[in-house]
């Protein structure tokens, strides 16, 4: 089985502000 | 041909021909007739000029055109002849034809620095103690286990009223040495310029009274320096270079005007003179084309039996290591491609999310992944698990 790939739209950064990559 | 590989291509030792190193070579005479001018020698009279250059130019034997000093009237009658040679020259023997009586007492000097230092080769006199405080030479040699200056008989006055210096470098070594392993042999014969200096003429005795002398004057020609260009085993020729300097034509990654150091990147291991039987060429660094400099470490070549020093600076292409041989931090093998290809080491690009790390599996390119997470750059959820809003757990079990 294939999974898709991680979304980073639907990742929720309010608490991991310091955590969010640079895209 | 190429004397310094053989058929396979593999070095092998070589040297330049046997040539008269002073041949062309400007010598400077301490005193030469005909300035001012006198009846038998002008310096403005080319027909009637006794220059220096007549020592050392190619000129037939049958009449040899002769330098002259200039009349000397009293003690010390001393006259130097220097020939500077432009680089080292390892010498087999000199020689310098007298067109009058020959000296009674000459000595032969040798510098190894291009004239800043001296040393005798060899000293020639009918009492060798008197002029030279030494005794005279023992037929078998020097006493010593190395070379040695000693002090030979006066060169003799020949039917035709000149006479003949002659000087082999092996007439101050103790037989047996042998030039490719005899270290003070190498230093003996090596040599950048040569010094004659002419002390007392035939004419002048035991006295050293100048009211009893006679006005003389040295005359010679011939100064032959025969030796070849030093280059420690490493080329079979000299050349001159761009500003005019003759030069080793350096193989075996060797350079330098007697090819006696390791060019830049041939530091692998240290650099020996060629013998006959090793050619003990300098060898590359190992850097997998990534680098373009490298040093040599001695203790990494002593623990590598002698067989490997060098160390790779600077490695590029995202490689690593004393040779390049792996991938640095954050890359990794790229299984496709030969260690030496630019693009050897991939990056290791790990999700930003799914990876616990940035540096990835060296060999496999594999990511830390964190919980759930699978994939080579951790970027996809695990089969029974699914996508989360949390990015410190970005893939929780399906319920």
């Amino acid at each position: 089985e294939v999974m898709p790939t991680l979304d980073m739209a639907l990742f929720d950064w309010t608490d991991y502000e310091d955590l969010k990559p640079e895209v | 041909v190429d004397p310094c590989h053989d058929e396979g291509g593999a070095p092998r030792g070589c040297v330049p021909g046997l040539v008269n190193a002073a041949l062309g070579r400007e010598v400077l005479a301490s005193s030469t007739c005909g300035r001012p001018a006198t009846r038998a020698c002008d310096a403005s009279d080319p027909r009637r000029a006794h220059p220096s250059a007549l020592l050392t130019s190619a000129g037939g034997t049958a009449s040899p055109l002769c330098w002259r000093s200039d009349l000397l009237h009293r003690v010390p009658l001393n006259v130097t002849l220097t020939v500077p040679l432009g680089k080292a020259f390892e010498l087999v023997f000199v020689s310098l034809r007298f067109c009058s009586a020959p000296p009674a007492s000459v000595a032969l000097l040798k510098s190894q620095d291009h004239g800043r230092s001296w040393a005798p080769l060899g000293f020639f006199s009918s009492r060798c103690g008197l002029d030279y405080g030494r005794p005279p030479a023992p037929a078998d040699g020097p006493a010593g286990p190395g070379p040695e200056a000693l002090c030979f008989p006066a060169p003799q006055a020949q039917p035709d009223g000149g006479g003949l210096l002659a000087f082999s470098v092996q007439d101050g070594s103790p037989p047996g040495l042998d030039l490719d392993s005899s270290p003070v042999l190498q230093d003996w014969v090596t040599a950048t310029d040569i010094r004659i200096l002419l002390t007392r003429p035939a004419s002048v005795g035991d006295t050293r009274d100048s009211e009893a002398m006679v006005p003389y004057s040295y005359s010679a020609t011939e100064l032959q320096v025969g030796g070849r260009c030093k280059c420690n085993g490493h080329a079979s020729r000299c050349l001159l270079d761009t500003q005019g300097h003759l030069t080793c034509d350096c193989r075996h990654g060797t350079e330098g005007p007697d090819c006696g150091r390791c060019k830049p990147f041939y530091c692998d291991r240290p650099w020996q003179r060629a013998t006959a039987w090793e050619a003990h060429a300098c060898l590359a660094c190992s850097c997998n084309g990534h680098a373009r400099r490298c040093r040599f470490n001695m203790e990494l070549y002593r623990l590598s039996g002698r067989r490997s020093g060098g160390v790779c600076l600077n490695c590029r292409h995202n490689t690593a290591g004393r040779h390049c041989h792996y991938c640095r931090e954050g890359f990794y093998r790229d299984p496709g491609r030969p260690l030496s290809d630019r693009r050897a080491c991939r990056a290791c690009d790990c999700h930003p999310v799914g990876a616990a790390g940035k540096t990835c599996n060296q060999t496999t390119g594999q990511c830390p992944c964190k919980d759930g997470v699978t994939g080579l750059t951790c970027n996809r959820c695990a089969p029974g698990f699914q996508q989360s809003r949390s990015p410190v757990a970005p893939c929780v079990k399906t319920p």
